[in-house]
């Protein structure tokens, strides 16, 4: 099954 | 300081219903151009960003900028003092300790003051960057909703596919399996009805239905929902208010086998 992303991956950190 | 007053309570009464299952402490950011709160539910899976412009409040002053640390429980116990037609001013000095509710009954003369304590809130801010999604779809935020909840009985899990022929909310579960086809629709006499598919290429992405039920409790503030999808990026799901001002939720996708 496919796995729950976070959004960290995809988002930066200001 | 800041003074802002919003000529109906239920407003901000239904944004925080709509988070506060999602996110329990938040800085709620005044600086001239409205007040914004931007927060990541604990699993880090799903955010929101709200944003209540200054012309969505009259009137509206907040002279610099002002982080109110608030913990939305609390915040929920006093908006249940307020009634939905209350006026209802925010106000903090700039170095607050607290911030100050007053619910004003435009057909008495009732007036009630409530203040909440602030909290430090050390939080973690993420840049969303600049995204041309590829599908876009507004629809009725109520079939929005009812679709969410009809897949949520069979699955834990949802794939939205978008192509030319139109948008599929798609689940597999243990008894059995569920689609809904959606198309472009549009109703001249019921507008809020309407369906609008914007695709520049097809789209499929699967997402956790336990946060999209979440974002739905929002659904009382906007007839339409606008859901945009590219592939392998976050979901944006968005309820528009007046003046500009939003609520957004982003979700992280399910990714891989």
């Amino acid at each position: 099954a496919p796995k729950q992303a976070t959004l960290g991956k995809f988002f930066g950190n200001l | 300081m800041l003074e802002a007053r919003l000529e109906q309570a239920n407003l901000l009464k239904k944004v925080v219903d709509a988070i506060k299952d999602l996110v329990q402490d938040c800085n709620f950011d005044c600086n001239d151009s409205g007040i914004a709160l931007q927060a990541m539910d604990n699993s880090h899976v799903a955010l929101v960003s709200m944003m209540l412009k200054s012309e969505s409040f009259s009137p509206f002053r907040c002279d610099r900028n002002i982080a109110l640390g608030i913990n939305l429980g609390s915040l929920t116990k006093v908006l249940r003092c307020a009634q939905n037609e209350d006026i209802l001013t925010l106000k903090a000095e700039d170095a607050p300790d607290v911030v100050n509710l007053v619910f004003e009954s435009a057909e008495t003369d009732r007036i009630s003051e409530y203040d909440i304590k602030l909290m430090d809130i050390d939080q973690e801010h993420l840049g969303i960057p600049e995204t041309e999604y590829a599908a876009t779809i507004t629809m009725p935020s109520a079939e929005f909703q009812r679709i969410c909840r009809d897949l949520s009985a069979l699955s834990e899990s949802v794939s939205i596919e978008c192509s030319k022929e139109g948008v599929k909310f798609n689940c597999q579960g243990d008894i059995g399996s569920g689609s809904i086809h959606l198309r472009s629709h549009t109703n001249v006499d019921k507008p809020e009805l309407n369906v609008e598919i914007d695709l520049t290429e097809p789209v499929s992405l699967t997402f956790s239905l336990k946060y999209l039920v979440n974002f739905c409790k929002a659904s009382g503030l906007s007839n339409q929902v606008k859901l945009c999808l590219s592939n392998e990026v976050p979901l944006l799901v968005e309820y528009a208010l007046s003046n500009n001002s939003y609520l957004r939720f982003y979700l992280a996708p399910k990714i891989g086998d």
